[in-house]
């Protein structure tokens, strides 16, 4: 059987918020090491991948490898009556036909519980190879949200380009274009402020603005993001949680002109 | 207007 508690149900409302627009149904698989999910968008262009380590519950036990198949827009309805300070634990029997969930608040003076009712999803799965990426940025989450945000107004796509001068993001529409240049920047009091560019070749790629929007939805449960690219394979979009958790999606590029 | 690639190119169904 599965038992994963959680100390701030916040955690599992924001990763549903971030991965909903993608997928709508995907399995949560679960095994001893914890709590993990993989699904592609509708389309075949955008993949998340997520894993909660059994160390980002306390306790976890997951005795066989359980893949509960949840539709997202119903675990959003459940997770609404759960307030973000709630402690939310999931239980699940072996074979299941619901995961149960459970929510006290931190006065423990008020516990709600909730079954929702589990799919069998026949889900595609990916091997993503292991990449040594030509240049990693990492850099606050509210800005590459920002930048997407700003840029989505312009064009449908971004050529994100790192080189030794820096990382620019780069668009062209209708109305004219934009460019947004960022500079390493290191601020020792406020490391969430931080920009980072490791490069060992310059890239340059084209990605759909839409998708990075999609992305972003993870800015809440990161204050970095990180963003790995090499010339010709998809874009990594990484959100780590703590305990070595992480939110991770990747995007084709597009090529041609 | 560059075409979008599709990530079955890239990753190996498994």
């Amino acid at each position: 059987m599965l038992e994963a508690r959680l100390e701030q149900a916040a955690l599992l409302k924001k990763v549903v918020d971030a991965i909903k627009e993608l997928v709508q149904e995907c399995n949560f698989d679960c095994n001893d090491s914890g709590i993990g999910l993989q699904a592609m968008d509708n389309s075949h262009v955008a993949l998340v991948s997520m894993f909660l380590k059994s160390e980002s519950f306390s306790p976890f036990r997951c005795d066989r490898n359980i893949a509960l198949g949840i539709n997202l827009n119903a675990l959003q309805k459940v997770l609404r009556a759960a307030q973000n300070e709630d402690i939310l634990t999931l239980k699940a029997e072996d074979a299941p036909d619901v995961v149960n969930l459970v929510f006290e608040n931190a006065t423990a003076d008020r516990i709600s519980e909730y079954d929702l009712k589990l799919m069998d999803i026949d889900q595609e799965h990916l091997g993503i190879p292991d990449t040594d990426y030509a240049a990693q940025i990492s850099m606050p989450s509210s800005e590459f949200q920002r930048i997407t945000r700003d840029l989505s107004a312009i064009s449908e796509s971004v050529t994100i380009e790192c080189n030794k001068e820096g990382v620019s993001f780069a668009c062209e529409g209708d109305i004219g274009k934009g460019n947004i240049k960022l500079r390493q920047y290191t601020n020792v009091d406020k490391p969430a402020e931080n920009v980072e560019v490791n490069m060992t070749e310059p890239v340059a790629l084209t990605f759909a603005l839409k998708y990075l929007g999609n992305f972003c939805k993870a800015s809440g449960l990161s204050e970095q993001v990180r963003l790995c690219l090499s010339n010709e394979v998809p874009l990594m979009v990484e959100y780590a949680l703590a305990n070595n958790s992480y939110i991770r999606f990747y995007l084709a590029p597009k090529i041609g002109d | 207007t560059p075409i979008q690639n599709d990530l079955s190119e890239f990753f190996v169904m498994v």
